[in-house]
């Protein structure tokens, strides 16, 4: 028997449109740690982590492990007839072959449940070991989707090049080239606004920008993201989620042959 | 020229 309420719903509609671009159907394993999902896009590229903390929930009852398969573009469909100040409760039985996504209203007055079929899904679970990172960049979300999107209107790929200097994203194309350098800003009224550079040693990387853009997704989870690198390995880019966990992004990068 | 790498070049499949 599964059961979790979560109080702020829209967080995980939220949750949905960030990853739904990225893969069709994933596992969702829920345990005592809490509520989570590992799943690669088709191509084996970009990778997400995502973690709701027990904690996180109102109420949060896991009688035993179990991995639910679902279509998230489905799983999509449901959760938008929530509204967005509604709480939603997950409910699955040990065994079942369904999933009961129920919506109520803040004063109660309307209570809906969305019953969707699980599906079998062999994922490939890949073990991400835990690395010092050489450069850990901290800045608004919507600074880094800004300059995402922006340099994909240029060029296919982003070299992002961390210095103690700054950050610069810079991109090539058919119609020319641009670069945006970010430096370390701390004088800032709001501590989301900050951008934060940390750096063991100068890193360049080159990265896939329509997979940069399809994380920029998640930017309505949080103020800020952070992009972690180290040369030679994926990219993280992590947005918390308030209280309850985090979505993280990897991203394997091109390299010279 | 560059190649497109995947994950399974970096991290080990469970």
């Amino acid at each position: 028997m599964l059961e979790l309420r979560l109080l702020q719903g829209s967080l995980l509609k939220k949750v949905l449109e960030a990853i739904k671009d990225l893969v069709t159907d994933a596992n969702f394993d829920c345990s005592a740690t809490g509520f989570s999902l590992q799943a690669m896009d088709s191509s084996h590229v970009a990778l997400v982590a995502l973690l709701l903390r027990a904690e996180g929930f109102e109420h949060y009852r896991c009688d035993r492990n179990l991995s639910m398969g679902m279509n998230l573009n489905n799983m999509s469909k449901m959760l938008k007839c929530a509204g967005n100040d509604d709480i939603i409760t997950i409910k699955a039985d040990d065994g079942g072959d369904t999933v009961t996504f129920m919506f109520e209203s803040p004063n109660q007055d309307k209570i809906s449940d969305f019953e969707m079929k699980l599906m079998d899904i062999d994922s490939e679970h890949l073990g991400i070991p835990e690395t010092e990172y050489e450069a850990i960049i901290r800045m608004p979300s919507q600074e880094f989707a800004r300059i995402c999107r922006d340099l994909s209107t240029i060029g296919d790929t982003v070299v992002i090049s961390a210095s103690k200097e700054g950050v610069k994203f810079s991109t090539k194309g058919d119609i020319g080239s641009a670069n945006v350098v970010c430096r370390q800003n701390t004088s800032v009224d709001k501590p989301e606004d900050a951008t934060v550079i940390e750096i063991q040693q100068p890193v360049s990387l080159t990265f896939a920008l329509r997979y940069m853009n399809s994380f920029t997704k998640a930017t309505p989870l949080s103020n800020t993201v952070t992009v972690s690198m180290s040369n030679e390995l994926p990219v993280v880019v992590e947005y918390k989620i308030a209280e309850m966990g985090y979505i993280r992004f990897y991203l394997a990068p091109k390299i010279e042959e | 020229d560059l190649n497109q790498r995947t994950l399974a070049d970096f991290f080990c499949t469970n």
